[in-house]
């Protein structure tokens, strides 16, 4: 099985 | 003050369509250069980001930056009221509580006016770096869009495969697996309809086709798609509007 991963991981809040 | 008058009601109707089973409560942020949207879904799996430039509206003006809290689904509802052909014009004061939707018919003389209450959101905005993916596949959007509904018969997973110059979308489920491979083809007569596939290192992600559903509702904004992929990263699904943009960024599955 995968697991979804989220999109927060990738982009930076500013 | 903003004033953006749509030659026709139906750019901003797919817009809306498009993007209100994913994304709720939104701000919309007007400048003098447009109008821009950035959101995530519930789920915090997919990200929204819209552009409609000042070029796709037939008059544009917005003196200060303007922040347009819109609850998608009651925007919807009231944009609906107007014909496809109308003009519409979106219209709001500088720091304002409703945003007036007016709609005039070409053939008649008829003016309808809906008022939107605005909401104050609070939402936060993610900063995207331009990146470098190891592949790049332009196709129909339709042809992507059926993709995406027939595998999804057969799966919660979409396999997205690109080789040299092949790409290859598969699902594997309980009752079986399919798979549907995509080549480069040009199409001379309608170039529309051609498949362009850029690679620089081969790529093999998994995307949750419940968000892919969700993408696919942008498939009426735009004769094709573009997919920008790379390992590890979001994938970057982007349909071109007559100025400006709708992307979708959709964060892979990994193994566990």
């Amino acid at each position: 099985t995968k697991k979804q991963s989220s999109i927060g991981a990738f982009f930076e809040k500013t | 003050m903003l004033e953006g008058k749509f030659d026709e009601a139906s750019l901003l109707k797919k817009i809306i369509d498009a993007i209100k089973d994913c994304v709720q409560l939104c701000n919309f942020n007007c400048t003098e250069k447009g109008i821009t949207l950035q959101a995530v879904d519930d789920s915090r799996v997919l990200l929204v980001s819209l552009l409609i430039g000042e070029e796709a509206f037939t008059d544009y003006r917005c003196d200060r930056n303007i922040t347009l809290g819109v609850d998608l689904s009651s925007f919807s509802k009231m944009i609906k009221c107007g014909n496809n052909e109308d003009f519409l014009t979106l219209i709001a004061e500088d720091s304002p509580d409703t945003v007036l939707v007016v709609f005039e018919d070409k053939n008649r003389e008829r003016i309808s006016e809906y008022s939107l209450k605005l909401m104050d959101i609070d939402n936060e905005f993610l900063k995207i770096d331009d990146m470098d993916y190891d592949s790049v596949i332009t196709m129909p959007a339709g042809e992507f869009a059926k993709i995406v509904r027939d595998l999804k018969n057969l799966s919660e997973s979409l396999g997205i495969l690109v080789t040299k110059d092949t790409v290859k979308f598969l699902s594997e489920g309980d009752i079986g697996s399919g798979s549907v491979v995509v080549k480069p083809f040009t199409d001379l007569e309608k170039p529309e309809n051609s498949v362009k596939v850029s690679l620089k290192k081969p790529v093999n992600l998994t995307f949750g086709l419940k968000y892919l559903s969700d993408i696919i509702k942008a498939t009426n904004l735009a004769e094709s798609v573009t997919i920008k992929i790379a390992d590890k990263v979001p994938a970057l699904f982007e349909y071109k509007l007559p100025s400006g943009y709708l992307r979708f960024y959709l964060a892979p599955k990994f193994d566990e």
